[in-house]
């Protein structure tokens, strides 16, 4: 399994790419309409978080949701604006 | 509460998913 280790030892977009790797199925299994975007807007908090969301179902699911509700205030500006 | 999420952040695709092997 993945560890601070194994993640120091890789390049920084490497540790994104391995952290996003593992996220990936857990967003989508969360909300899998919009598991992409998610797990890219996640990837920009610190790899400590990250972890921490590995280990933490119930930290990985509120900041799921969090994304969810940022994204979906992002589009509703969005078409107000059109 | 202010998020620290961006809503412009770039599209993870995962590797394992795009190309099976």
């Amino acid at each position: 399994d993945l560890k601070a280790t194994v993640l120091s030892a890789a390049s920084p977009g490497e540790q994104k790419e391995m952290l996003g790797e593992r996220l990936f199925p857990l967003v989508q299994a969360i909300q899998p309409t919009m598991s992409n975007k998610i797990t890219g807007m996640l990837l920009e908090l610190e790899n400590s978080e990250l972890l921490h969301m590995l280990e933490s179902p119930e930290s990985l699911r509120s900041m799921v949701e969090e994304a969810v509700e940022v994204l979906q205030a992002h589009q509703a500006m969005d078409t107000s604006y059109k | 509460r202010k998020s620290t999420l961006n809503p412009n952040a770039k599209e993870f695709n995962p590797r394992s998913y795009a190309q099976p092997k």
